[in-house]
């Protein structure tokens, strides 16, 4: 049969890659050949050829001593398809598809192992063909594809490269852990495989961020769906535990890239992950230097550093869709109708399940609230620039009433929602968390609340213990937060009814 | 109906794909016993990094290994290196092994000041220690493969030889304080490695000239 | 309330002291068990 002869020539090729080198002359011919001879001259004959090859290679995978030699055809194929991307003519169809059929191929073959009844399905070709074409595409491009010689091939690949990586990720989105799961572990280690995540970071113009962010969000997505209050199977909490691994690493090397997207990251964070959370947010620019936050004369005004806009690679107005124009316009002119209209949009249609610290539900819309309180945050450092200081870092601007009237009409989840958001800009030394720090603090030690007053610090000190009670890193805008109510002289902890209530926490307080 | 369904080289695959589509719109509330299985499998059969290292098919026939006894570890050379303790990473600071150097040697080793993806690796660590005779055959005799690389980066960010690109000899630049009198306070002399004949490092003649440009810039 | 990420960071190679070293680009696995062989990062050898 037609299957049959694409075995015969598939194994041919190899049998050929175990005895010459891969760049030899013998395997230029061979793969000429299959052109000529009608192997690979059409999209049908290279469809059906690399399904065959797909499939032997995964067959072979399966029948192989497991001791043995196992990946020798699946890396014959990665080579193949490698190869193929370079040599050919590109008549019939131009690089970028040749690219999006051969994963296409990949995504049928895998889906079918995957869900078949009685599946033998095992990640590990699958896993090997990701990497093998990661390996041999990073041999390639070095140096901006030095290797290739003809320059016009050169140049074509030179602004393929993007779109290689780019094409790579949008494929093993489609094969995430919710909709595979026994690919798994699978694509966490291709997610932060070392030639895919540093390059993903580092492709000109950030142009591999968005892409990259989709797939931490789809790992998160699968780890919120299934991590309960009833214990977290085994598995999960493993997928967890190389996820916090990963991120660790990125925080080390691109700290800007956890910073910069940051806001994607909590409306996806699983909400009883406070580590992770804190983790992310502790990032540092690699050039800052930390003040000492526990430093009881900490005084941000005088720090450079607390004056600089941090960038943000997703806009939050893009979430605000119609909240947008009446946020804006309280900014510019506050007005009591403006803020209705606020207050009564930040609630859900409908009850949403939400495993958090405390809560099984939420019933405010998290997303809309934490994209108003990052853009009045956005916009009171912009203005901060803009004009002075002296026009935010005042509790009549109306940067600060927005935010203060939204947590005096709303309900209590409301004010777990916002002050919650507002804490998570508290990080490192910049205008956002200088800001956020007065903001918190003057609300802290407000008067204005009247009977609200003592649920209002009831629930930022809950927040700071939610943040400070887990093992560290602590980013250094909450510790400097919380150094700072410690040391009030208007307000005692101590005497709060709420820590009252609480012994553990007031005997931690009692220590601090 | 869709056409895409009518297609002979994708209609079998595609109804598995799209089924993967549902958890994605309605995920489970709870995993179901399929998935559980599903999330287990991948979890004894999670790659690592061996799965994840480069492939070679083709073996340069120097490179395969040799028959030794059954004692000694099969394992590839690039293990994990263990914890750096603080006298080993001291050494890494001042240089490798001063006892085992010639006077040639020690002259030729500069402290450690890399800090490349490279310098914390097993492999990069051992080559610092092996003598120039071994990063000399490595380099001639595994052209192409990341060892020549490691043994390049070693001769010259560390040991402070030089590539020539047009003979492909190393050279080695040996400068000595000159007798006291002379005109000149310091002395030049070059060295090249003579891989094609001798085998040995030999002083280039006295017509020897330098000229960057013929120099590979590693 | 998460753990002592000490020996995490340690497996990692991630030091405590100013020099801050990349660690992706030679990342053998997400967790540290199945990262008990170096992998072979991407490098350049002229022709």
């Amino acid at each position: 049969s037609e299957t049959e002869k694409y075995y015969l020539i598939f194994t041919e090729w190899v049998k050929l890659l175990q005895k010459v080198e891969h760049d030899d002359e013998l395997v230029t011919v061979f793969l000429r050949q299959m052109v000529d001879r009608g192997v690979l001259s059409d999209t049908d004959s290279l469809i059906n050829f690399c399904k065959a090859s797909f499939e032997l290679s995964i067959l072979a995978f399966k029948a192989s001593d497991p001791t043995g030699e196992v990946f020798v055809s699946i890396d014959a194929l990665a080579m193949l398809v490698t190869k193929l991307l370079v040599v050919q003519e590109f008549e019939d169809y131009s690089r970028n598809e040749y690219l999006d059929i051969i994963f296409c191929i990949l995504t049928m073959v895998f889906s079918k192992d995957h869900e078949q009844d009685n599946s033998t399905f095992n990640e590990r070709p699958y896993f090997r063909f990701f990497s093998n074409i990661l390996s041999e595409w990073s041999s390639l491009r070095g140096h901006d594809f030095i290797k290739i010689t003809d320059q016009q091939i050169r140049k074509e690949l030179i602004e393929f490269d993007n779109y290689f990586y780019n094409t790579f990720a949008s494929y093993l989105h489609l094969i995430q852990p919710v909709a595979f799961p026994g690919f798994s572990f699978a694509f966490i280690t291709l997610l932060s495989h070392r030639m895919f995540l540093p390059n993903m970071l580092r492709l000109e113009n950030k142009s591999g961020w968005k892409n990259l962010t989709i797939l931490i969000i789809d790992l998160f997505r699968f780890l919120d769906q299934y991590t309960g209050k009833v214990g977290i199977s085994n598995a999960i909490s493993v997928v967890y535990k190389g996820a916090l691994r990963v991120i660790i690493g990125i925080s080390n090397d691109f700290p800007e890239y956890l910073i910069e997207n940051h806001y994607e990251f909590m409306n996806a964070l699983p909400s009883s992950y406070a580590q992770l959370k804190n983790v992310m947010l502790a990032a540092i620019p690699k050039k800052i230097m930390l003040p000492n936050p526990y430093d009881n004369g900490l005084d941000m005004d005088k720090i450079d550093s607390c004056k600089m806009q941090p960038t943000v690679f997703y806009d939050p107005v893009v979430d605000l869709h119609s909240f947008k124009k009446p946020v804006d316009n309280y900014l510019r002119i506050p007005s009591n109708s403006l803020m209705r209209t606020i207050i009564n949009g930040v609630y859900r249609d409908e009850y949403s399940f939400k495993s958090g610290i405390g809560y099984d539900y939420v019933s405010v819309d998290q997303k809309l609230v934490r994209a108003v309180v990052l853009h009045v945050g956005v916009e009171a450092g912009l203005e901060s620039e803009k004009t002075s200081s002296g026009a935010i870092f005042n509790a009549k601007s109306s940067y600060y009433t927005l935010l203060f009237n939204l947590l005096n009409e709303g309900s209590s989840e409301v004010r777990f929602k916002v002050i919650e958001a507002m804490m998570e800009q508290l990080r490192y030394p910049n205008i956002h968390t200088h800001w956020f720090t007065f903001v918190l603090k003057n609300m802290f030690t407000s008067e204005e609340w009247g009977e609200q007053k003592s649920e209002i610090q009831e629930i930022i000190l809950r927040n700071i213990f939610e943040r400070i009670i887990v093992n560290k890193p602590h980013p250094w805008g909450v510790t400097v937060l919380f150094t700072q109510l410690l040391n009030l002289n208007n307000v005692k902890l101590l005497s709060l009814p709420c820590v009252k209530k609480v012994p553990e926490i007031e005997n931690i307080l009692k220590i601090l | 109906q869709h056409k895409a369904f009518k297609n002979p080289l994708f209609s079998e695959e595609l109804k598995y794909w799209l089924d993967s589509k549902r958890p994605l719109m309605q995920p489970y509330k709870e995993m179901p016993d399929r998935m559980v299985s599903q999330l287990e499998s991948s979890l004894l059969n999670c790659p690592d990094s061996l799965d994840a290292d480069t492939p070679y098919l083709y073996r340069n026939p120097l490179s395969l290994p040799h028959p030794t006894s059954i004692f000694f570890p099969s394992e590839p050379i690039r293990f994990v290196s263990p914890v750096d303790s603080p006298q080993l990473q001291q050494q890494q600071n001042t240089g490798s092994n001063e006892s085992i150097k010639s006077e040639d040697d020690k002259k030729e080793s500069k402290p450690s000041t890399t800090h490349d993806i490279y310098s914390r690796t097993s492999l990069a660590k051992t080559f610092s220690k092996f003598d120039l005779d071994t990063l000399f055959f490595i380099f001639y005799h595994y052209q192409g493969t990341y060892e020549q690389f490691l043994v390049a980066r070693e001769l010259a960010k560390h040991r402070n030889w030089k590539f020539n690109k047009i003979n492909r000899n190393w050279y080695y630049k040996e400068v000595t304080k000159s007798p006291p009198g002379m005109q000149q306070a310091e002395e030049e002399t070059w060295r090249y490695f003579d891989y094609q004949n001798s085998w040995l490092a030999r002083r280039c003649n006295s017509d020897f000239k330098y000229n960057e440009e013929d120099f590979e810039k590693l | 309330i998460g753990t002592d990420l000490s020996s995490m960071l340690h497996s990692l190679g991630i030091p405590r002291d100013n020099q801050r070293y990349r660690i992706l680009d030679t990342f053998q696995s997400p967790w540290a068990e199945t990262s008990r062989s170096e992998v072979e990062p991407r490098f350049f050898t002229p022709e």
